[in-house]
């Protein structure tokens, strides 16, 4: 199977819904520092499942398109000096299809509550069904082997022994 | 559980050296590199660690730890691929994994991906290195859209342009 | 102790903002970014820690944790030379301190580094990026040379040369 | 002052005498990977007193230039499987200049016990009284803020509030 393409709304630096794609074969993400190119691998690895802690944050809510100005020194907390009112959820989506060209759009959306609710082409679904179909093609969370975050690329090869059993172990 | 785990470990223990082969071959050294995993202790893998050994092309053997950032890159990548090649994920996202490489090393990497990209293993790959984006088949172009604050994507198809 | 302490932070609070605007300062944004420190705790600096802000230009205010790479690298940097300026040692040692940069920001370093480098602040800067060294006044190349397996070096002054 | 060159001797991937330099004020090193670029930063951050533990190896024995093959799989360890005897001892001389002209060779030496030895100038002195005159030229190796070793920048920006302090309480 294949990403063909991604959709966000209010997901981190990426305001509003946006589509982004399609994705080939060989995609690269470019553009200057701060645009939102990790940011758009962090949508990725939302949609799939992965906690907020690897995504550079502590909670869900701080996941969610903030656009005003926090902490600024003498200003006080005021959610309304921003000139919009601030989103309070967001969501991904990605296109998948299989080898057998069935299409799935799978779905993680940020309540305003902060929790998730997860979707698979439009049917609510526990988390465990969604993290099961996406097992099913071969995409595996738990191992994350297929996902190399900013910065950790070395860190893969000086492993200790023990991890790297640990990283086997998870995908055998 | 102790069969499957022996399956992967030889699994990728076989594929391992030829991956990392692929990614250090040059003209110079045409046979290129040489890597291999071990077991700690051989009874029982479980309970113990597998130590991974690369050796770039000519160079004798040494830790893990002694070898340059751009070769302990290079090693993780043909590290991770062997991984893939046991329980293949559909797609690979790597984030400026290229840091660290010098041109000769980004253009193997490129190159490498080229070659192994199709239907059943696609690569997104965020990068700054134009020797390695201009290999890809399409671009994706993020920028900041600072009168909204909010970062902006367009799509760009690089197959339509001859190279 | 409590005074030294005191007159060093003040000293580099008062100069981090100007140094973290000439590395961030551009065409489009003259003004630069926004830097400053601050005590967690105001009585007894001691005890507590001093946190590090940094704001982008047009960016609003985010922990320094939300930065990407690159952004966080030029916070890094101009942190490094305000406490540099306040005991300076007379040279840098920076390996690589450019890989998480685009382009735009590798040249904003160099110029930076160019036109505060002098007889009394060296920078002795190892960079695989050609937007970076061909700013240097010299060059230290360093290659492996494969027939004795040893590095070898050659020094290049790139100041006969006009640009 | 200023670091006008450096002279290393069987110093990690430098085999035999070389000479390096002269550095000027913005001097940049370039190279392919695994050429030795760190190596000599390493072997200027080893002449100003700084630990192995920092320089990439386990003990200073390791700092010395090795060409032989350790663990290759099937070889014995035999040490005479190298075509050359190996060098035992190696050392490093940085070559300063002070702001009044005076000139300073500062040397560490790796003796062939494994231990190390300091000279100025051809003297030989002891490890307090080398770092005091580095001191004395604002190099202070304790607080380490002017030596970024590869990887490590980015972690300087986000470094947490308490070791922030320590910097600063070392340079005051
Ligand atoms: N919830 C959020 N709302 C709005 N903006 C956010 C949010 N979280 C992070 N950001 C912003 O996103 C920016 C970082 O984006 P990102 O890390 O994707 O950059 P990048 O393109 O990867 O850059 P680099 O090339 O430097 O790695 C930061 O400037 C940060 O302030
Ligand atoms: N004691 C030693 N004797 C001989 N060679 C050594 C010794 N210690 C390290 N090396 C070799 O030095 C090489 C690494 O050099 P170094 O880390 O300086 O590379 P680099 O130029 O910084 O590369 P990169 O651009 O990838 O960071 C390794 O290949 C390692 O095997
Ligand atoms: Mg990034
Ligand atoms: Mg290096």
């Amino acid at each position: 199977g294949r990403l063909v393409e991604l959709e966000v709304e209010n997901f981190k630096s990426y305001k509003g819904r946006q589509k982004i794609g399609p994705f080939k074969s060989f995609t690269s993400v470019i553009g200057p520092n701060g645009a939102g190119k990790s940011n758009l691998m962090d949508a990725i690895s939302f949609v799939l499942g992965v906690k907020s802690a690897q995504l550079r944050s502590a909670q869900l809510k701080e996941l969610i398109y903030s656009g005003r100005t926090r902490h600024q020194p003498g200003e006080g907390e005021n959610p309304g000096d921003g000139d919009e009112r601030l989103p309070r959820r967001g969501y991904v989506a990605a296109l998948y299809i299989t080898d057998d060209g069935k299409v799935l759009r799978f779905m993680r959306t940020i309540t305003s509550s902060g929790s998730s609710e997860y979707k698979i082409n439009g049917k609510t679904v526990t988390h465990t069904e969604y993290n099961g179909l996406l097992e099913k093609q071969n995409i595996l969370i738990k191992a994350r082997n297929f996902l190399v975050f900013q910065g950790d690329v070395e860190a893969v090869a000086s492993q200790s022994a023990r991890d790297l059993t640990l990283m086997i172990e998870q995908i055998s | 559980r102790y069969d499957l785990f022996h399956r992967a470990y030889h699994h990728i223990s076989d594929k391992i050296d030829q991956i990392y082969k692929d990614l250090t071959k040059s003209a110079t050294f045409p046979l290129g590199g040489t890597a291999y995993l071990s077991l700690e202790n051989n009874e029982d893998p479980y309970l113990h660690g597998i130590k991974y050994h690369a050796m770039p092309p000519m160079k004798r053997f040494r830790d893990m730890e002694q070898l340059s950032g751009g070769e302990k890159t290079v090693a993780a990548l043909a590290l991770l691929f062997a991984i893939h090649s046991f329980h293949p994920s559909p797609f690979f996202v790597l984030d400026e994994v290229d840091a660290a490489l010098d041109n000769t090393n980004v253009a193997k990497v490129a190159n490498y991906i080229r070659e192994n990209c199709g239907d059943n293993f696609q690569f997104i790959v965020i990068s700054l290195k134009q020797s390695l984006y201009e290999k890809a088949q399409s671009l994706v172009g993020i920028y900041r859209e600072q009168s909204i604050n909010s970062s902006q994507t367009l799509t760009i198809d690089l197959e339509q342009y001859p190279e």
